[in-house]
């Protein structure tokens, strides 16, 4: 299995569409490295995405230094998936 | 391998053996109602299996439902699970549900693409497409919702295999979609589709690839607005309802565009509950609300289908 220990995701929101298009461009500047859960829609939907522990850094000084306010939705994948592990074991046990 | 469904737990996430295990239980314990059909093979040779839910009758008016077409969007096959359990009990009792089923059959696909499924569980929890490959093509997987011939690579699909969004090749390239095609072509006499995917929150309508208007837009509009109050009525789960390219965004070569240009009027895509805290990975306990809330609206759609033939 791959580990996603440490990858975030981050809700992001637009205020407008200047904001939604530096969210498009991120996804240009960082090719495969940021995996978008809730794509760049409108500027009143929330943007999740799903950032590797790699990139965190990066990532959330692009998003700061573009005024695009988040939070953190998940802070570590790998503890969500290890408990959905975990239930799916119980539940069978 | 459990040898019946009532050790089956339907609030809890399943692999594909044993939800592939589960569906010849079911079928098994319901054959008066419920049959399997093989409609295909995946890219990596899987069955693909479709549910038919049917009291009689030759080629009757029918509900195409399918969940699971991004893999890692494990709600929706449970969703699918639990909804086909919840038409087998039903049936005799909820009276809507039996005029259902006394006129119309209902096709359920659970797993519409098992091999993204099986690699969730074995290697990539997140992993959204289907597995098909292609000769000096490095990256693997088409976005199973971006390969369907309406509005094919326009926008909101991607041409870069690499790409989350990868529409494939060409329309209906790829088995999982083209199974599904056959399917519903050969059939002839589908009037609802619904396809059930994660996470938004969403009940839309087409079109995905276009921001005109389709011709039916106000009674599917309607249609939506009754079936996202009947779902809050539930749990409270507020759902926003439209057409995807204005109330989403713009996405081509999706499932209810084809749909709807192959003349399946009641053509619906669902986007299930967000929590704002687990994205598309909802812990299970939250299978059965899901399930529930969505089934409400599910079944507004269904009697609005039989009540207004076409």
């Amino acid at each position: 299995q791959m580990n996603f220990t440490g990858d975030q995701v981050l809700r992001v929101l637009a205020k407008n569409d200047k904001q939604l298009s530096l969210l498009r461009d991120l996804e240009g500047l960082k090719p495969l490295k940021v995996d978008f859960w809730r794509g760049p829609a409108r500027p009143s939907l929330p943007v999740d995405m799903r950032v590797p522990y790699s990139e965190l850094k990066d990532v959330k000084e692009y998003l700061e230094s573009h005024g695009l306010a988040y939070s953190i939705m998940i802070k570590d994948i790998q503890v969500l998936l290890d408990q959905e592990r975990e239930a799916m074991a119980k539940s069978r046990r | 391998l459990e040898r019946s469904t009532s050790s089956f737990s339907y609030s809890s996430y399943h692999t594909l053996e044993e939800i592939y295990s589960w569906i010849d239980s079911f079928v098994t314990e319901h054959a008066n109602i419920v049959s399997k059909i093989q409609i295909g093979q995946s890219f990596e040779n899987r069955s693909i299996l479709v549910l038919k839910f049917s009291t009689g009758g030759f080629q009757r008016q029918a509900i195409w439902i399918d969940t699971g077409i991004h893999s890692r969007e494990w709600i929706t096959h449970a969703t699918g699970i639990w909804t086909a359990d919840k038409i087998v009990s039903e049936y005799g009792k909820d009276c809507i549900l039996t005029n259902i089923l006394d006129t119309m059959d209902i096709f359920l696909e659970i797993v519409s693409n098992p091999d993204g499924f099986a690699f969730t569980h074995s290697m990539n929890r997140l992993w959204r497409k289907n597995k098909s490959s292609r000769p000096g093509v490095a990256c693997i997987g088409v976005d199973l919702n971006r390969n369907w011939k309406s509005g094919f690579g326009g926008n909101g699909s991607n041409d870069n295999p690499c790409s989350e969004t990868y529409h494939g090749p060409y329309p209906h390239s790829e088995p999982e979609v083209s199974a599904i095609v056959k399917f519903i072509t050969d059939h002839r006499n589908i009037k609802a589709l619904i396809s059930i995917h994660s996470y938004s929150q969403m009940l839309m309508y087409p079109y995905g690839y276009s921001l005109e208007p389709v011709s039916s837009k106000e009674e599917l509009c309607n249609l939506s607005k009754s079936a996202a109050q009947a779902l809050y009525k539930v749990h409270g789960m507020q759902y926003t309802y439209g057409s995807i390219s204005t109330t989403l965004y713009m996405a081509s070569g999706v499932t209810v565009d084809w749909a709807y240009d192959s003349g399946i009027k009641y053509s619906f895509s669902f986007e299930l509950r967000d929590t704002g805290q687990y994205g598309f990975l909802l812990p299970a306990t939250q299978i059965i609300p899901t399930a529930q809330e969505t089934w409400m609206a599910i079944r507004t759609i269904m009697i609005h289908t039989l009540n207004h033939p076409y």
